[in-house]
């Protein structure tokens, strides 16, 4: 189980923390994120890191979130809801909210009108947003799965997704997305989704080892 | 924006930015 893999690690870390626990850096790792996605030839929505809390060893491992990349999809039109139904009408509305809310509380100001809080709220970029307050103690979801088994999880199409038994997997499907690769790293877990179905590649889990390797310096 | 983790807040920042950038480049007019 998760718990005998941590104290596993925690007995390798004792042993000579600057060898063995990599330097994780906080700073970088969004270029990190953005040059993986950014990089890739396949079509990323998103790219997560998800960050482990390994704090003391006897507590359960927590996975929360350490940063993202949002870079959207190309097709927009692929909407659950018709534009012109009450429900679609009603959710917008919901989600724009929300957006004003969260607006406020970064800019610290009472936001009268933003057009671009107006503007759709996609279904993935509200994915995205409820991504934030996710986390995944002890192995549970995908990313817990693969921090716990150190290997990577590749679930494309869209019936896989749904009957994973990850339900931020189903949930990913409900807003239209088709691929969802977790892939352990050192500090965590780098999770990518797209609303496009995406075959698995070695090429990708090899540009994550190198780029989530925090002993790498980025270099130019 | 105290109680917001600081992760969750910077992410959040650069999500609205950037949403903010990639609607004005769609629809310059509208904002």
């Amino acid at each position: 189980s998760c718990a005998s893999s941590v104290t596993a690690t925690a007995a390798a870390v004792t042993v000579d923390a600057s060898k063995t626990m990599p330097f994780f850096n906080q700073e970088t790792l969004q270029q990190r994120l953005q040059t993986l996605i950014d990089g890739a030839r396949e079509t990323w929505t998103y790219a997560i890191f998800w960050q482990s809390s390994d704090l003391d060893f006897s507590s359960p491992s927590v996975l929360g979130w350490g940063d993202g990349y949002y870079k959207g999809e190309e097709d927009k039109n692929k909407r659950k809801l018709s534009v012109s139904s009450p429900a679609y009408i009603a959710e917008q509305e919901h989600r724009k909210k929300v957006l004003r809310e969260l607006n406020s509380l970064i800019s610290g100001t009472q936001t009268g009108t933003d057009d671009a809080v107006d503007e759709e709220v996609t279904d993935t970029e509200w994915f995205f947003l409820i991504s934030m307050t996710q986390s995944f103690v002890n192995g549970n979801g995908l990313p817990g799965q693969a921090m716990c088994s150190s290997s990577p999880i590749w679930v494309a199409g869209v019936e896989k997704l749904a009957a994973s038994h990850c339900e931020r997997a189903r949930q990913a499907q409900g807003f239209g997305l088709q691929t969802m690769v977790c892939i352990p790293s050192a500090n965590g877990v780098v999770e990518l989704g797209s609303t496009e179905l995406i075959i698995q590649s070695s090429d990708l889990m090899n540009k994550v080892r190198v780029l989530f390797n925090f002993n790498n310096d980025l270099g130019p | 924006s105290g109680d917001l983790p600081l992760a969750r807040r910077n992410s959040l920042l650069r999500f609205l930015e950037r949403r903010k950038e990639r609607l004005t480049m769609v629809s310059p007019h509208s904002l």
